[in-house]
């Protein structure tokens, strides 16, 4: 009779679907869970409306907690190093942020980082000439490290207030590959102290628990401090990021929701978990 | 891994002599935790588990030695069973030339590589394919597919952003009768199963070209939503069968099980890296063996 509040399993199991099926994970599942039966009474937890209204709020607490905004006037040029595994949207977020930034008078630069991937670079350009902004690259096959530091180096001579530097898709498995990433990193460092100021790892809303992986394994490499979440606009709710801020304090920058320049919003956490439920 | 759970469920059992259905709910229970872990879609666990139950409550576990051993084996066997083992999970190309081969899925999942990793292993079998570029949407991609070409010295058909994808794999065709190849692999754009607008697209196209067959491209680390997409591209365009990428990660690659249990395609290739030589022949028990951990 001590009071002590429990969902019942019926309730649970609903709950559960909800959150699993939303790629929050069991582990966060159950401690958000947890955290919701601890703030109700006995009869309150019998309350299913109640259970899922404080299970938001319990979520949305979670975000808003480690959410901090992006400080574009720290520095200039502000450097932005953007990182992530194959396919997730690093190229295209790049381009959609230098429409956002020139649309509100930035000098935005961008770097076309990626010499590995076939026509990386090309389609950065493409991007670039749809903002208006220079971008500094190399022929394909050419050293990052080289075009990071040619980029650092124009961003400071043309006076730009941004530099956007892309990077190659790669698995955080691959050692070799995140060594190079530190060596850009390093490279940015010298050339501009201070930089990257903010390292953005971009995540696909599609993938599954393995994006908890990538964020701690990109953040013990090279200090991510913030992610963009994208293609939201599918039928995936990415809910990792909650399990991503809850064990790695890491806050959501940006969602993208679709392929257009225009396609990029600010994160919400009360819009994000509004969704996740509907 | 689930070896571990199990001697933990049942070493409480060691010394209480026979085994109880309750302790075989017990070990379910952590299979279903590693399933999901792994990210296999919530409903397809549950339906694997109930699956499973039946054998695992049957005698020859309850009076085993090993019990553990013996379910874990129970598990694995259903999982490589439902993976596809035993089914024939090569190329379909028994056709006139040009046999089309088309490539679909959302966006980044790796069409376009895969289709240059396709295209090196059909020469490499003595056939002679035909790189068609029908991604007009996205940046560079046509000039992304004409570099791959060019790496692995494969043909590559010339297509603009402005055309339509349905003329230009028409097109592709006419040019590959002309000049004897005999395989074509249409890459298409990367789009979403609900934009319908798309969707159709690509029902035009398998109309007019009639492919052997419809490769869905998945990226292996595809969470819960994996079951969604599968369907959707399924029901839509009666795909022939499954490509999984990026199995170089570290994925437990549960939506393989998800995309299999929902569409009944079989996976038949598997994506291993960046590089074009990076594709293998899918196997349905190193999978299975790959999601339990
Ligand atoms: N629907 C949707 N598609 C997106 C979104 N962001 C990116 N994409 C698409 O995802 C695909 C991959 O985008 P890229 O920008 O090339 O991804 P990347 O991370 O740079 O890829 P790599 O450099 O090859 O590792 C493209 O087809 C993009 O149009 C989004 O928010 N919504
Ligand atoms: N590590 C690894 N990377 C892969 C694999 N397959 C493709 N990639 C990478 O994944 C990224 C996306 O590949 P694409 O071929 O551009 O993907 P796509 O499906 O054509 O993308 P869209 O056309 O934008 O939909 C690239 O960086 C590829 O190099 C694989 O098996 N392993
Ligand atoms: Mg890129
Ligand atoms: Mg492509």
């Amino acid at each position: 009779l001590s009071g002590h509040a429990r969902v019942d399993d019926d309730l649970l199991e609903e709950l559960e679907e909800v959150l699993i099926t939303a790629d929050l994970g069991m582990q966060t599942t159950r401690q958000l869970v947890a955290a919701v039966e601890e703030r109700l009474g006995r009869s309150e937890a019998a309350d299913p409306q109640l259970v899922r209204q404080v299970l938001k709020q319990e979520m949305i607490s979670r975000l808003t907690e480690v959410d901090s905004p992006l400080d574009l006037e720290q520095a200039s040029p502000l450097v932005i190093m953007v990182v992530g595994v194959n396919g997730v949207g690093k190229t295209t977020t790049i381009g959609k942020l230098a429409r956002l930034w020139t649309s509100r008078g930035k000098k935005v630069v961008l770097g076309a980082g990626d010499t590995f991937r076939a026509a990386a670079a090309e389609q950065l350009a493409i991007w670039g000439e749809r903002a208006g902004v220079d971008v500094i690259r190399h022929a394909e096959g050419a050293d990052p490290g080289a075009v990071a530091f040619d980029a650092a180096r124009a961003a400071v001579a043309r006076k730009a207030d941004i530099l956007l530097l892309d990077t190659a898709g790669r698995l955080h498995t691959k050692a070799n590959l995140m060594e190079e990433l530190k060596k850009i990193r390093r490279i940015l460092e010298r050339e501009i102290p201070g930089a990257p100021h903010e390292t953005l790892l971009v995540l696909d809303a599609t993938t599954g628990q393995n994006a908890l992986i990538q964020a701690r394994l990109f953040k013990e490499a090279v200090e991510v401090n913030g992610l963009v979440l994208t293609k939201l606009d599918g039928t995936a709710r990415g809910g990792i990021i909650v399990a991503i801020a809850n064990d790695l304090g890491l806050p959501v920058r940006f969602v993208g929701i679709g392929e257009g320049a225009d396609d990029l919003r600010p994160f919400d956490p009360e819009m994000f978990v509004r969704a996740l439920f509907e | 891994n689930l070896t571990e759970k199990f001697d933990t469920v049942f070493k409480k059992l060691r010394g209480r002599g026979r085994l109880s259905e309750e302790n075989i709910k017990d070990a379910l229970r952590e299979v279903r935790l590693v399933l999901l872990e792994a990210d296999v879609n919530f409903r397809v666990v549950k339906d694997f588990i109930a699956a499973v139950r039946d054998r695992a409550l049957g005698q020859d576990v309850l009076k085993s030695l090993t019990p553990a051993q013996q379910v874990i084996k129970i598990v694995r066997e259903e999982l490589a069973r439902l993976m596809g083992e035993g089914e024939a999970n090569t190329l379909d190309l028994a056709a006139r030339p040009p046999v089309p081969v088309m490539l679909c899925g959302l966006q980044g999942a790796g069409k376009t590589t895969t289709c240059g990793k396709l295209a090196l292993s059909l020469r490499r079998q003595k056939r002679n394919p035909l790189l068609v570029p029908a991604d007009i949407y996205r940046p560079a991609a046509i000039e992304q597919l004409k570099t791959v070409g060019r790496q692995i010295n494969v043909e590559v058909f010339d297509s603009q952003p402005g055309q339509d994808p349905v003329k230009i794999c028409e097109a592709a065709r006419a040019y590959a009768e002309l000049n004897g190849f005999d395989t074509l692999i249409l890459d298409t754009a990367g789009r979403l199963h609900i934009d319908s607008e798309l969707m159709q697209e690509l029902v035009r196209i398998r109309d007019s070209l009639e492919p052997r067959e419809i490769l869905f491209v998945a990226d292996a680390m595809t969470g819960q939503d994996a079951v969604n997409v599968a369907e959707s591209f399924n029901q839509v365009l009666d795909i022939s069968g499954v490509i999984l990428t990026k199995l170089d990660g570290d994925a437990r690659g549960g939506a393989a099980l998800s995309i299999r249990a929902v569409t009944g395609k079989p996976i038949k290739l598997v994506g291993m890296g960046e590089k074009l030589d990076a594709l293998e022949v899918f196997h349905p028990d190193r999978m299975a063996q790959r999601i339990l951990g």
